[in-house]
């Protein structure tokens, strides 16, 4: 039968992406524990990677997925990332199963395909899958640009059906408080 | 410049894809 055309064309990304596994294991450093596993610059080698790995309600607590521009490391520390902060999604462990494998996706959708207006402004995704609180980040490169910054947290709002408030902290706050201290520099 | 935009439901088109 006919192949449709879309099929027999690889779609180039407007960036290349490297995703990123977080091990825990004890016997290493935070940094030995990030781990580049591969990286993508087409829709169809997005969705080979997709279908080839777990999902994060799959994995193990402790562990983490980032989905970050090549060349930024998902790390505070990194230059990209030193002036920058992140939309912070944080989910019950009673979401995990219904909302956390399909708000990562829609996040890495959202990223890939270029879909804030100010998507130069981004820097990645980060996903931790813990014990009491699945988190979804999502890191940008500038806290001050203020526009910028709400209008990617409304356009992930919007997208993934949030009705809650969600909040942006800087890392430089969150460096030095837990998460669930740290104060939000916006909130939408 | 330009940008290369693809939105959720044109990505999800092409989950299958061979």
């Amino acid at each position: 039968g006919e192949i449709p055309l879309d099929f027999t064309i690889k779609h180039p990304l407007q960036n290349t992406w490297s995703l990123w596994f977080y091990d825990n294991d004890r016997t290493k450093t935070w940094e030995e524990n990030q781990i580049e596993l591969t990286t993508f610059d087409c829709v169809e080698d997005f969705w080979r990677l997709y279908h080839h790995i777990k999902q994060p309600s799959e994995l193990r607590q402790g562990h983490d997925y980032a989905v970050f521009k090549q060349g930024i490391r998902p790390m505070w520390e990194d230059d990209a990332n030193k002036m920058g902060g992140r939309w912070l999604i944080s989910l019950e462990k009673k979401q995990r199963n219904s909302d956390l494998d399909r708000f990562w996706l829609d996040v890495i959708l959202l990223l890939i395909g270029e879909n804030f207006d100010h998507s130069e402004e981004i820097c990645g995704a980060v996903v931790n899958v813990r014990g009491k609180l699945d988190k979804i980040g999502v890191w940008t490169a500038d806290t001050s640009k203020q526009q910028a910054n709400l209008e990617i947290g409304r356009k992930l709002k919007e997208s993934l059906g949030i009705h809650g408030k969600i909040g942006f902290q800087l890392h430089r706050d969150t460096m030095v408080k837990h998460s669930s201290a740290t104060k939000n520099l916006y909130t939408v | 410049g330009t940008r290369i935009v693809y939105e959720r439901s044109y990505l999800m088109s092409l989950r299958q894809s061979p």
